[in-house]
């Protein structure tokens, strides 16, 4: 349903942003 | 102009966007050759939240009777799914060398392959929402395309009866939708319509009731017909008119000029 899917999709999108700041950490330096 | 045509997929999706286009920028203007960091454990918490998105998504697409959404979901879940084995990939190759450029090329490859599948996985599921708005529409719209057989009371008493919880549904989902939209014209356009078609509903009833009542005294009805006539057709016009901007996006901006 449309609650699961936004949440899933929320909880994907918080994981790719920590992945992000990982990488944009030592990327970036 | 917002990127994103909904609020709810705007405040998913518009954080990571920033990040990945400046981690793109970094990486390109960059090009250190410092090592980069193990990534094993954000990779694998990239992982199990796309099994879940896919699971989800695969659950949606099973239960949806709505053909174009079974047809165009899978595609973006494979896109996600391809990011994923992109990042995963990439992981492991860190691990063996953390300085590998291909390493790094499939981590921005993956990252924004997440991006795009999710933001085209949120896309196809908000069309068939919206589809589903633009169908309670169409019902209206048959409902408006007999209003000039209606001829006794008893019909009309009928078709006020059968036409009020669609119009009902339609005031609430595009109210609803209205509010969910980043673009102000879009909104406007809808709040404007929809405004018109709550007007114009009572008073098109009105207008029905008088040619009813000529019709049954033997009187002339060719002005009450006429009446009637004009509201249906402002009240079809009003409707359509839901019907297109609902299906705009903010890449249709050519619409508009």
């Amino acid at each position: 349903d449309a609650g699961e899917m936004v949440k899933q999709a929320k909880v994907l999108a918080s994981a790719t942003s920590q992945l992000v700041t990982d990488i944009k950490g030592k990327a970036g330096t | 102009m917002p990127v994103f045509h909904t609020k709810t997929i705007e405040s998913i999706l518009e954080p990571v966007a920033q990040q990945v286009s400046r981690l793109v920028i970094l990486h390109e203007e960059a090009e250190d050759g410092a090592a980069m960091p193990d990534l094993e454990k954000p990779v694998l918490a990239v992982s199990a939240a796309v099994m879940n998105l896919i699971k989800v998504g695969r659950d949606t697409i099973n239960c949806s009777d709505d053909p174009i959404l079974r047809q165009d979901m899978p595609a973006s879940l494979q896109r996600v799914e391809k990011a994923s084995k992109l990042l995963e990939e990439a992981s492991a190759m860190l691990k063996a060398d953390p300085y590998s450029q291909p390493a790094r090329k499939k981590l921005i490859e993956g990252a924004r392959g997440i991006l795009q599948g999710t933001s085209s996985l949120l896309l196809c599921f908000d069309e068939s929402e919206v589809r589903k708005i633009i169908k309670t529409c169409k019902e209206v719209l048959n409902y408006l395309a007999v209003a000039e057989v209606i001829e006794t009371m008893e019909d009309l008493v009928h078709f006020v009866k059968d036409v009020s919880p669609h119009l009902t549904r339609v005031s609430r989902d595009v109210d609803a939708r209205e509010k969910e939209l980043t673009h102000m014209v879009h909104r406007e356009i809808l709040i404007r319509s929809l405004d018109a078609v709550k007007t114009l509903a009572p008073i098109l009833i009105c207008a029905m009731k008088i040619y009813v009542q000529l019709l049954a005294q033997g009187k002339k009805t060719d002005e009450a017909a006429e009446n009637r006539n004009y509201l249906c057709t402002r009240m079809t016009d009003e409707i359509n008119q839901i019907i297109r901007v609902l299906q705009l996006t903010t890449y249709d901006e050519d619409e508009w000029d």
